[in-house]
């Protein structure tokens, strides 16, 4: 079947009409298909199995419509200076959700090659415009250091001289010589 | 401040605390967000070594202390809103578990929706206050995510009105439940019914395993530790195996389904019912995805701004490594998923007491989009920030793969719920099977309404024009 549809890159509503669309497609084939198997086989639950790679994959198709979509809803309540932020992270979910799923936007002429072109590039565009906002919006996770529990990730970032103290107080650094050593190398040195 | 960081900071377009009150729902929520992280960081009681720098004993000792403190401390601070309870749990927890968790999240919740009121009077009050300490025996050795595969049997016996529950095979001990090993007094069973000769399936029990007091098994009862694993090396996952032990009747949760003292039985309104928690776990479970995966993020590309590697330009500093935009084409994407699951886990929690208040006024006709929908939502955000996880890993190089970074211990704490909870393959055939029960409806000619209602415009389900 052909799905008639222009895809608006810049438009939410848009984009989750295209991943509707997928997840309705491969939904399709795979009751079609199922059916199919059913007319072959005695029993439906021997057909169920041997479509179970479509079935699998058009439920993925319905989740992450699912998830566009209400990133979707999301955007549509929030004030104005959060809004560019937010629609930036959603165009990035989406386009990226497109760039890596192409194959199912480009079967059944979903979406069109130039389109996909097109995608991957606003996607490369939009790492450019995210990046000043980056460190902000893992900021805005609101995690307290003791709740991350890292020292790579430390809010203040003075990681190096964190790392040194950190190491410092492995285990292993209790005795500035590890008692194995005298147990087990220092006799066979003095064999030596 | 590390100086990159703060320029980071300075350079941002909008204010990062609208967001966290976006994710929390409300500033007010926030406030009271970090009101209850601040008298935990202050409290000494929570203070302690390094999990990382500890044995595995020690790692218990520690968990099992913490938790201990923490129900005091929740009494104390008046802490009993479930969103406050999981702030709570999740600051002092960090990247690691607590033995009695599944008391609150498995054992409690299932008392609360599949108890009578004279059960949950009996049994609330004491597991709140961890007098029992409960935790969720489905698993076995043998079966897992198929359910009608289970093999411990719950068999009424009329002339004592007792149920004897019985392991009758080596694969079905009952295997993985977290708490169950060495922590856990009693355990919510789910057992084949038998009764009057005749099986009714999956039903949930009370069982008490350990002696209250001495803590010792009770006799029938072997449980204990199922050995070292990938993570999560602070719980006692446990085995347990019943040798016909003998519990009241009282004991069978028989909010929906009931065995009468003379062994007859009456059924549940729908056999989905049994799924109750489940359903609230597997909610939760997408929240889950999007918190591991947000602290990922902020571990990778806050220490992506830090650290600074090779040039861009000739004889210039080296550049920060988020100036790269192969490391951006890493961690933006991932970035942006974690917000996407951060909505799509508030949608859950707020979709699952909607309908689950329904469910409770004898509406159940959203059970089964629901039970499709966490579902499959579940699988899919858990494989996703599984992937998202060793992602931000990988991307802080060398130094990632080294407990400093607090990496490994998220991947290892999160990386079981792709299986536990339902294997996520079983699971979006379990949304699958919704989705063609949905098609084969609009295909008969009566529309779908929810988040399927697309179906109803397949070109295929349009009455194709006949040639005359």
């Amino acid at each position: 079947a052909v799905w008639p549809t222009v895809m608006d890159i810049n438009s939410p509503d848009s984009l989750t009409e295209i991943y509707k669309l997928r997840a309705a497609r491969l939904i399709d084939i795979a009751a079609k298909n199922l059916q199919a198997e059913v007319s072959h086989r005695q029993s439906r639950e021997e057909a169920w199995n041997l479509t179970s790679v479509d079935l699998v994959r058009a439920s993925e198709a319905h989740c992450h419509y699912v998830v566009v979509k209400l990133f979707a809803d999301k955007l549509k309540i929030q004030e104005k200076s959060l809004q560019a932020v937010l629609r930036n992270l959603f165009f990035l979910y989406s386009l990226y959700g497109i760039s890596q799923k192409a194959g199912d936007f480009l079967q059944g002429n979903i979406v069109t090659g130039s389109q996909i072109t097109q995608v991957n590039q606003r996607l490369l565009e939009l790492l450019t415009v995210i990046r000043p906002n980056a460190v902000a919006l893992v900021d805005a996770f609101d995690f307290k250091d003791e709740t991350l529990g890292s020292v790579l990730g430390r809010y203040d970032g003075n990681v190096y001289e964190n790392l040194f103290e950190w190491a410092k107080k492995s285990p292993l650094n209790k005795t500035e010589v590890h008692e194995s050593y005298y147990k087990h190398l220092k006799p066979l040195q003095s064999k030596l | 401040m590390n100086p990159d960081l703060r320029r980071e900071r300075a350079a941002a377009t909008f204010d990062p605390e609208l967001i966290t009150h976006l994710l929390d729902g409300c500033p007010e929520k926030t406030r009271r967000r970090r009101e209850i992280e601040n008298m935990i960081l202050n409290d000494p009681d929570f203070q302690h070594e390094d999990y990382n720098f500890l044995t595995r004993s020690e790692r218990y000792e520690v968990a099992v202390r913490k938790s201990a403190s923490m129900v005091k401390k929740m009494r104390e601070f008046g802490i009993a809103d479930p969103d406050e309870i999981m702030w709570f749990k999740k600051l002092h927890l960090v990247n690691f578990v607590e033995p009695v968790g599944l008391n609150y999240s498995m054992f409690i919740p299932t008392l609360v929706n599949q108890g009578t009121t004279a059960q949950q009077e009996k049994w609330l009050h004491p597991s709140k206050g961890l007098q029992i300490i409960g935790t969720y025996a489905q698993t076995e050795m043998g079966h897992g995510t198929h359910l009608r595969g289970l093999e411990t049997t719950a068999t009424y016996d009329p002339r004592t009105q007792e149920f004897i529950m019985n392991s009758p095979t080596v694969t079905s001990i009952k295997w993985w439940p977290g708490g169950l090993g060495k922590t856990s007094n009693h355990a919510v069973v789910l057992a084949q019914l038998i009764t009057q000769g005749k099986c009714y399936g999956l039903h949930a029990f009370i069982v008490p395993i350990r002696e209250m007091g001495t803590h010792k098994p009770l006799p029938g009862i072997t449980v204990g530790d199922i050995g070292p694993k990938f993570g999560y090396e602070e719980m006692d996952n446990g085995y347990l195996k019943m040798d016909n032990y003998r519990i009241p009747r009282e004991n069978m949760l028989m909010k929906y389904a009931q065995v009468n003292p003379d062994g007859t039985y009456v059924k549940p309104v729908s056999n989905k019912l049994t799924y109750g928690t489940m359903v609230f776990v597997r909610s939760y479970l997408v929240g889950e995805a999007a918190r591991s995966l947000s602290k990922a993020c902020t571990i990778a590309i806050r220490y992506s701004a830090v650290r600074r590697q090779s040039e861009i330009k000739p004889g210039e500093p080296e550049p920060q490594v988020l100036d790269f935009q192969t490391q951006q084409y890493k961690l933006f994407p991932v970035l942006a998923t974690a917000y996407a699951f951060q909505f799509v886990g508030s949608y859950m929690k707020e979709t699952y007491y909607r309908i689950n208040d329904s469910i409770g006024q004898g509406d159940l006709s959203e059970l089964p989009e629901l039970h499709a929908l966490t579902a499959g939502l579940k699988a899919f955000t858990t494989w996703t920030a599984n992937t998202g996880i060793e992602e931000c890993r990988l991307a802080c190089g060398g130094h990632g793969y080294s407990h400093c970074s607090g990496i490994p211990n998220i991947y290892v704490t999160f990386t079981p719920a792709c299986t536990f909870e339902g294997e996520n393959t079983v699971m979006m055939l379990q949304t699958a099977r919704f989705l063609m029960k949905s098609y084969d409806q609009v295909q008969s000619g009566k529309l779908v309404c929810g988040l399927v209602s697309y179906l109803n415009d397949l070109p295929s389900q349009r009455i194709q024009p006949q040639q005359v």
